[in-house]
């Protein structure tokens, strides 16, 4: 609104002539002869002179790139992909380098804040050009000028230069706030683009392991969050179409390679992600709970009378990223559940907890996942502390006849088979690499086997356990541990239970993972 | 035991628009300088070719197996990428010398006549990449502040 | 079953840092030396 006239005129000018310069031989080392140029014609056109008028010519230029990637990509007569592409990229580079070099050289250096702020500002209006142009095209919609913009400048202003080497954090945050504003529910027509950018090895290696003191690791995993978001309902509904099959193997790779080269992340940002990671998609949680720290590598699970106990790592607390108690809501119900971990009372706690951890009466739906985890977490954690407050460490012993392990029982006893699926979960997801929540979590799943009082449990405890083995490599390495545990310690008399036979296939499926196991 | 959810409105609409995209993926040239003298052309090779590069071979110890012309040809119809960057350490190692002037490599035919402080002069080969071939110059002045 | 995680062309077994030449979610395969944009002498740029 309100455009000076002649506004949308001299843009027009003013990108051509660039495009011009951009390309002309003359145009010296990373386009610096064009470029003194080009601000030159912009002063001449009076366009430098506020940043409203700056912001002005980028939205119409933006919008006058896009247009001509619609016209080209529509107009593909006797073109091919390649031929339309090099067509769109000749401008939409030309565009991305004056962006680049208008934020490297605003204001003075090393004074970061003008560089910054106009480089939020020209993300901010390619964003919203994207999202009106999502809106209004719907199916119609091409990620291509968008995509190039972005995965450019983000190159160019990650290349290797002392200017903008001193803003790349401030760069990254940028991109990551814009990535996360675009994140594929709000511009599902942008996803494949998206993650094409959020796997890009520059990205990925400048937010995980260049940027120092593991700054970017926060930004970097929401953005993995709002992927596990997206494709949560398709997966949980196992709707594995092909587009829905294509972002998923896309999120496996990205993910097999922060378990290659980043497990430590992975390992940090484990809960948050099984958090949102559907209950159904096993292998992938199970991709995510295999990282260990690589100066911690675990003992050989096969290996036999190993000494979980023995194991110097047991004792130590992994890193958890989320403040995993501030979830338990709302806070009269933490309150109410601190004071029956202290006082072991009221009783009626534990028997409304059901209830509490209900949150619709829909099959499948019933409870609250979120809360379910946190729970679990928290009480687990807490009975670590208690035991070890004692000096001693959690074992088959040492976690019985506590407030925790009351609701541990209620929580196995008192919920219905999808309840008790989800809380099981809950425990599985934290028989990771040896350590203290490790430790806790296996000696509680056996434990809870050992002492339920129905064969139902014993066999939804089997289950959760089973279905999380018989699925492709990677395994985490506590999963494996417990279940040899179970299968070997005659305590368990593992062998003995009905649903083990309960159909020849089952009984094949038993002794083939216990000879894996064995 | 927990079964599907009931899908949203929402759900529909996000998936259609994915469906919409899936027909206009992103191309792995897409996030790459445009290759104006060799662009990515996928062909389909009949499968008992080998389909992806031989391991190690973004090595600098690859590249030094390679021949002079092999080096060459990366060297000049790769230019910005890693390719031509492992081509001129090899060139380099088998003393080949980048001239910024003439922007050509060359390489000592034999001891020079004269050597001074500034340059030396004798006979060179040097790869003349029009003819796609080394082609001797007698008496050249290498000249040392030309030489990257 | 999931699938089987070392078909997705990374070079698992590798001790180097796949993300070094990860071609993105979509690549069947990593880059090649001459996939990757690598900021070379000025005077290299010959053409």
């Amino acid at each position: 609104f309100d455009d000076p006239p002649g506004l949308q005129e001299k843009t027009e000018f003013l990108l051509r002539e660039w495009v011009q310069l951009y390309h002309a031989p003359s145009s010296g080392r990373e386009s610096t002869k064009a470029f003194s140029q080009i601000v030159y014609q912009m002063n001449m056109q009076g366009i430098l002179k506020t940043d409203d008028l700056i912001t002005r010519f980028f939205r119409h230029a933006t919008q006058m790139c896009v247009d001509m990637c619609y016209r080209t990509l529509n107009d593909q007569a006797a073109m091919t992909p390649t031929m339309v592409r090099n067509k769109c990229f000749r401008t939409l580079d030309a565009f991305v380098r004056l962006i680049a070099l208008l934020v490297k050289h605003s204001g003075e250096s090393p004074n970061a804040v003008s560089k910054i702020n106009l480089l939020n500002k020209v993300l901010g209006i390619v964003t919203g050009v994207l999202l009106q142009d999502h809106e209004i095209r719907k199916t119609e919609f091409q990620q291509l000028p968008y995509h190039r913009i972005f995965i450019m400048l983000l190159l160019e202003l990650n290349a290797p230069d002392p200017v903008l080497e001193a803003i790349n954090f401030q760069v990254l945050t940028a991109f990551c706030n814009v990535l996360h504003i675009l994140r594929p529910e709000k511009a599902p027509a942008f996803a494949y683009a998206w993650l094409d950018i959020v796997s890009h090895r520059v990205f990925i290696g400048r937010m995980l392991a260049v940027t120092p003191q593991h700054k970017g690791w926060g930004p970097y995993a929401q953005l993995l969050i709002d992927l596990f978001n997206f494709l949560s309902p398709f997966l949980r509904n196992a709707e594995l179409a092909k587009p829905i099959t294509i972002l998923y193997r896309g999120c496996l790779r990205v993910l097999l390679v922060l378990l290659h080269d980043f497990p430590e992340f992975l390992c940090d940002y484990h809960y948050n992600f099984c958090d949102v990671i559907p209950p159904n998609c096993i292998q992938m949680r199970n991709l995510v709970l295999s990282a260990f720290p690589r100066n911690l590598p675990p003992p050989d699970p096969f290996a036999g009378k190993l000494q979980v106990d023995m194991i110097p790592e047991i004792r130590q607390a992994p890193m958890i990223q989320t403040n995993y108690a501030s979830l338990i809501q709302p806070p009269s119900f933490k309150n109410e559940l601190d004071t029956y971990l202290n006082t072991r009372t009221p009783v009626t706690f534990v028997t409304d907890l059901r209830s509490t951890l209900q949150a619709s009466a829909e099959p499948g739906c019933r409870y609250n996942i979120q809360l379910m985890n946190a729970l679990v977490l928290y009480v687990g954690t807490e009975a670590i502390a208690a035991i070890q407050a004692k000096g001693l460490q959690p074992n088959k012993q040492t976690i019985t006849h506590s407030s925790h392990m009351d609701i541990f029982q209620s929580l196995a006893v008192d919920t219905d088979t999808e309840g008790r699926y989800l809380f099981l979960n809950a425990i599985a997801n934290q028989l990771r690499y040896p350590n203290s929540h490790t430790n806790y979590f296996l000696h509680l799943i056996l434990y809870l086997f050992a002492e339920a009082n129905t064969p139902a449990i014993q066999e939804q405890i089997t289950r959760v356990l089973l279905e999380r083995l018989i699925v492709n490599r990677p395994h985490p390495w506590g999963l494996l541990i417990t279940f040899i545990e179970l299968i070997k310690n005659p305590t368990f008399d593992f062998w003995s239970h009905e649903f083990v036979h309960c159909a020849p296939e089952i009984e094949k499926l038993f002794d083939s993972v216990a000879r894996s196991c064995a | 035991p927990l079964g599907r959810v009931p899908m949203t409105k929402e759900h529909d609409y996000q998936y259609q628009m994915l469906q919409a995209a899936f027909y206009h993926m992103p191309h792995p040239s897409d996030s790459e300088r445009l290759r104006s003298y060799l662009p990515r052309n996928p062909y389909p090779t009949p499968p008992y070719y080998p389909q992806v590069p031989p391991p190690g071979s973004d090595s600098i110890e690859f590249f030094l197996k390679l021949s002079v012309e092999t080096l060459f040809f990366i060297f000049y119809y790769m230019e910005g990428t890693k390719a031509q960057y492992l081509a001129a350490k090899a060139l380099k190692k088998q003393s080949w010398r980048f001239h910024t002037k003439y922007m050509m490599w060359f390489q000592r035919h034999e001891e020079p006549k004269v050597i001074t402080d500034e340059f030396e002069q004798g006979t060179y080969v040097y790869f003349d990449f029009e003819k796609w071939s080394q082609r001797k110059k007698e008496g050249f002045k290498f000249e040392y502040k030309f030489l990257e | 079953q999931g699938s089987d995680l070392t078909t997705l062309g990374l070079n698992l077994k590798s001790p180097e840092n796949q993300y070094l030449t990860f071609g993105g979610a979509w690549a069947e395969t990593p880059c090649r030396a001459q996939d990757i944009d690598f900021y070379v002498p000025r005077e290299y740029l010959t053409n």
